[in-house]
């Protein structure tokens, strides 16, 4: 789970769905 | 001193004072990031979109998730009765979300919303609509202007002709429709970077 303090945190989470590869530890 | 996190992507607008920060965005990121997946997953079944580049694609996206965000989550705030719905199904009401510090944020948001259900669309409407918000979204970060422009064109032509063949009577919707993108981007400029940033106020 990223950072969030930044907006990298959106970006990695856009990448991620978009290249489908999402690995969601969260859930 | 009490924390709040007023948006209605969480669970309560109260937060635990004896959480971390970082816990408190690992709960709202259990909301926040299923619901950015659910805007990407959006835009790939967009007609033409997945034809940019890779790059083009995330640039997009970048800029476009907090308008597209904006549209989706417009139904949680009504204005007749003054009251935002979380995502426990509780509403909580202005002013108690102004006594949490809420601001300018509240007051846009439920203008907006007011203003796009009076115009009362359906499903494939607001679809399509939500599709013309994202491909219009900011461009300094993309590559090939001219590709996202024959998109966008394509999108605006499609919702036009849905536009006027379900509201034959209601010729103003369809522009209704075009002068929300200039709310939605001064939206964006003045709060997204507060909402994206994750900035927990201690």
């Amino acid at each position: 789970v990223s950072d969030p303090a930044s907006n990298l945190g959106l970006e990695d989470i856009i990448r991620k769905a978009l290249m489908g590869n999402f690995e969601d530890k969260t859930e | 001193s009490r924390m709040h996190l007023v948006c209605p992507m969480s669970m309560s607008p109260y937060v635990d004072p004896r959480k971390s920060g970082h816990n408190i965005w690992l709960e709202f990121s259990m909301s926040f990031t299923p619901a950015v997946r659910e805007v990407v997953e959006f835009a790939k079944r967009i007609p033409g979109f997945r034809d940019l580049s890779q790059h083009d694609q995330v640039s997009l996206l970048k800029a476009g998730t907090f308008e597209v965000l904006v549209v989706r989550f417009a139904s949680l705030f009504d204005a007749k009765e003054r009251t935002v719905t979380f995502l426990s199904g509780r509403k909580y009401s202005v002013e108690e979300l102004r006594s949490m510090g809420a601001g300018d944020l509240l007051n846009s948001m439920f203008d907006f919303s007011h203003k796009l259900n009076a115009l009362n669309l359906n499903e494939e409407e607001m679809s399509l609509f939500t599709a013309v918000v994202l491909v219009s979204a900011d461009r300094s970060g993309i590559e090939n202007v001219n590709s996202v422009e024959a998109l966008q064109e394509t999108l605006i032509r499609a919702l036009r002709s849905l536009i006027l063949k379900n509201h034959p009577n209601e010729a103003a919707t369809f522009t209704k429709l075009l002068l929300k993108l200039p709310d939605l981007r001064s939206l964006n400029n003045m709060h997204s970077e507060q909402l994206l940033a994750f900035k927990v106020h201690p």
